[in-house]
């Protein structure tokens, strides 16, 4: 069922032309979908560039990476859909007005390790988890 | 002067949402990845002992273990028949210290303050002393294991086919007017002709300095050769201040997260 209204801003869900479909019209899924859809994109981070050579060892930097994308029907396997996310994006083509897509976000984030001085000159090394996106999908 | 966060060059051709930071957007996002990384503020190493002692030698030696670890988990996803041994090359590192480090959360060396050998008294004269600084370790931190590190060379001449024994012991208690109170933690045989990085575990020793910060009062090493004579570390071949840099003592410890980080808001 379908609760009020929802104020809506970061989910680019809403589309009049989806809108004006309803869920037994036919959607054009075709390959332009697939540029749009959601998918790791590559981010670095750099300590280079931030200017901390001095005090991180290692690494230079990291691929951070970040999830961007449309979340659409059919949600395919090869999108990291969970069941919700599924159902959602049924709902939504049924109430685009009411309800949002899913988001593109990510489901597997991995750990890195940072090697680096503190101030007495000992060095530290220290895992920090859920840095980095491995694998992104429709939540 | 670049920007620090870019996307891959193909992608800055298709977007336009790379642009350069402004100085304070820059300072605001150092400050956001420092709290990410646990500290309140940069840190400004004194790195007059260059960046190749032997403790950030022996960390990167762990960070390397780490990732070709890594590597090879990725490695065995896309192939699951591939076998993820490969052989590492660990100049300092040992295996116990992989075993330790898979189960840590955090690593953390500390090099020797004591500088210049201080004159002790003529019964302890040829003791070392050794001192660290605990100060720095991050609240909510337990200690699952330590090691005092100290590198021994191959002695020549004087002691061949000689065992010597060294004894490690912890300061147990200062006062000015005598020799300090010593608790003797390990004494090991050594061949006089042996080589390499010895390692000494004072995991219970740490664990009472960082709860008690003020009973951290060193470490101090004998040697005795095998007729009971008290010699200089030195002449056994144990390396210390003035010798080669990448074989001085350290001190590393293992850390275990107790409790949960929780970021302060801004």
């Amino acid at each position: 069922s379908v609760g009020k209204p929802r104020q809506q801003s970061r989910n680019r869900s809403t589309y009049p032309q989806e809108a004006q479909k309803g869920p037994g019209q036919t959607v054009d899924h075709n390959s332009s979908d697939q540029k749009t859809a959601c998918r790791k994109h590559e981010l670095y981070v750099s300590f280079r560039d931030l200017g901390w050579q001095d005090w991180i060892i290692a690494p230079e930097g990291y691929a951070a990476n970040y999830c961007d994308g449309e979340c659409s029907f059919p949600l395919n396997a090869h999108m990291n859909a969970t069941n919700h996310a599924i159902v959602q994006t049924l709902v939504h083509l049924m109430n685009p007005e009411n309800v949002p897509k899913p988001c593109c976000a990510p489901t597997k984030l991995h750990a890195i390790s940072v090697l680096y001085f503190d101030d007495n000159s000992n060095v530290i090394l220290k895992k920090y988890k859920n840095m980095v996106v491995r694998a992104c999908g429709c939540h | 002067g670049g920007s620090f966060l870019f996307d891959s060059a193909s992608e800055l051709q298709s977007r336009s949402i790379h642009r350069r930071l402004r100085t304070q957007e820059k300072r605001e996002m150092q400050k956001e990845i420092l709290s990410i990384l646990g500290l309140t503020h940069r840190p400004r190493p004194h790195l007059w002992n260059g960046k190749y002692n032997s403790a950030p030698l022996f960390m990167l030696d762990l960070y390397n273990a780490l990732n070709v670890d890594k590597k090879n988990e990725l490695d065995a996803s896309w192939n699951p028949n591939k076998s993820v041994f490969t052989t590492q090359e660990h100049h300092l590192a040992t295996v116990q210290d992989n075993a330790y480090l898979n189960e840590a959360d955090m690593v953390m060396s500390f090099v020797n303050l004591v500088e210049y050998d201080r004159e002790l008294s003529p019964n302890r004269r040829h003791h070392k002393e050794f001192k660290f600084n605990l100060s720095q370790i991050p609240e909510g931190e337990k200690v699952a294991a330590a090691e005092f590190r100290i590198y021994k060379e191959c002695v020549g001449t004087a002691f061949h086919n000689e065992t010597i024994q060294l004894s490690v012991f912890k300061v147990v208690g200062k006062r000015l007017d005598r020799d300090a109170d010593l608790l003797l933690l390990e004494s090991r045989q050594l061949w006089a002709v042996d080589e390499g990085w010895l390692e000494f575990d004072i995991t219970a020793t740490i664990n009472l300095w960082v709860m008690k910060p003020h009973h951290n009062l060193g470490l101090q090493i004998s040697v005795q050769t095998s007729i009971g004579e008290n010699i200089n570390p030195k002449e056994a071949g144990l390396v210390s201040q003035g010798g080669p840099l990448e074989k001085q003592p350290f001190m590393v410890a293992f850390f275990k997260v107790k409790e949960l980080h929780i970021r302060t808001p801004r």
